[in-house]
């Protein structure tokens, strides 16, 4: 039984293509299956593996608008990864009028889902058809949150367009978890954060805080998820306690 | 003589909404009229100001989509702001079959911009219809880039799209600068990324650079612009010096 999960916030620099490749690892080396689908047209997650967008000769944008399958795409890296690159921009407009617009992504999908125990897709900073292809394909949506005053707003936006999908495209999608990132233990404002998040979301946020450090910033210049740059760190080590939590919530689904 | 000026990079949290705002406050302590316009859903430029969105009768999207007065939205601030709600993410759609649909704020603004000497405006963290209507509005734009690697790619995006309005809808847009925000001089990798944007960008880049600090967070919880809430910091004294840089790049225009 594969589940899909979305990383999704409209806020942006929320550490949503950081959330969704460290999770993936993490899962993987419990030895899950992982697919990791990058649905945000600056490519980040596909950075984040060392795929460099612009050498792309095939990428998301193809399997959405021309219905390329999904194997003809997806790389090998520490966990699989279906790449974006620029093109995925045009996606919006190429699919706007095609009937069935916002599920390319779950059609596309089925052809490989079965290979995998967990595919994870990242989403832009926005609420538009990608994001909505994304929901869409989704049994849940995990949402990071910087704990900064400016992040803690955007959910109830969140909320209401999870509604309308669930009306109309996908009545099981939910918020599996509002993930606290980029904490700062050191300052009060971090701490007044977490406090509103808690206080605000109860038993939806999970245990699991990521706390802020450099290390994610560098990580990437490698290619590497924390666990391949770090494995021992502390910052490995949240995003190995956050795919036990979802893994925990998951066997009770 | 007004200029109009937008705030954008599609990669989110990179300081769009902190320098609109503080640029606009920089100015206004120098005597300049400014008028700075949320055109981003989340509302963070009238969240930052004490504005509360969810109790606005208008906003941006009424100006938009229904042709109210800006006038009738404007509020005064530390600098007059027009506000947005959750509203506005329904103006793409609103917007998207209407003949002129980019050029709805350009329109808009013609009533109140000789009021002023500058209007600022911030945009979203995507490329749609929204900055679409900010760029095809503005004489220049900045680009605020966090100094991190993921950061560092966007522009090429952003160039393509001032490419495409320049030819179909506004000859003049073009990038005034390329700000560095969020610099940590205490990091390899922040001091790595600054020499990564000036060779790539040149001249092109401005001089100052915002460093990065816990201020910015803590200032929009009280609804005040770093000026007002650490007159004397570092902090304000970055934003007063790009005002100044603008100031001297705009005489020279
Ligand atoms: N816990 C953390 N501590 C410090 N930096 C972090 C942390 N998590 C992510 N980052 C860094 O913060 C920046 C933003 O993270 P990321 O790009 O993952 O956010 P995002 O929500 O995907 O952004 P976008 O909205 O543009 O898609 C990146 O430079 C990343 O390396
Ligand atoms: N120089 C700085 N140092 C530290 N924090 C900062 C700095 N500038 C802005 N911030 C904080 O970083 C977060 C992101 O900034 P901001 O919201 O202005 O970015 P944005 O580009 O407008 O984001 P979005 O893409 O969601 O519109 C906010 O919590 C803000 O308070
Ligand atoms: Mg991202
Ligand atoms: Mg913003």
């Amino acid at each position: 039984m594969t589940t899909v999960l979305a990383f999704s916030n409209q806020k942006g620099g929320v550490a949503k293509t950081t959330s969704t490749l460290n999770v993936g690892v993490a899962l993987r080396e419990m030895h899950y299956r992982v697919l990791a689908i990058d649905m945000d047209p600056q490519g980040n997650l596909s950075m984040s593996q060392g795929i460099n967008p612009d050498f792309l000769t095939r990428s998301m944008f193809n399997v959405l608008v021309q219905r390329v399958p999904l194997d003809d795409v997806i790389q090998r890296c520490e966990i699989d990864i279906a790449p974006a690159s620029i093109d995925l921009a045009g996606a919006e407009l190429a699919l706007s009028s095609v009937i069935g617009r916002e599920r390319a992504l779950e059609k596309a999908l089925m052809q490989v889902k079965h290979r995998y125990d967990f595919v994870l897709i990242d989403t832009p900073p926005s609420l538009g058809l990608l994001t909505i292809n994304a929901l869409t394909a989704s049994d849940g949506v995990i949402v990071p949150v910087q704990c900064e005053y400016l992040s803690l707003r955007g959910l109830a936006q969140l909320e209401k367009t999870l509604e309308m999908i669930r009306e109309n495209l996908n009545p099981d999608v939910r918020i599996r978890g509002i993930l606290p990132t980029m904490f700062d233990a050191r300052t009060i404002h971090g701490r007044e954060a977490i406090e509103i998040l808690k206080e605000s979301f109860g038993e939806t946020v999970f245990k699991t805080v990521v706390r802020k450090t450099i290390k994610f910033a560098e990580a990437p210049v490698q290619g590497r998820s924390i666990m391949a740059y770090e494995p021992e760190g502390a910052a490995a080590d949240a995003y190995r306690n956050l795919a036990k939590e979802l893994l925990n919530a998951n066997a009770s689904e």
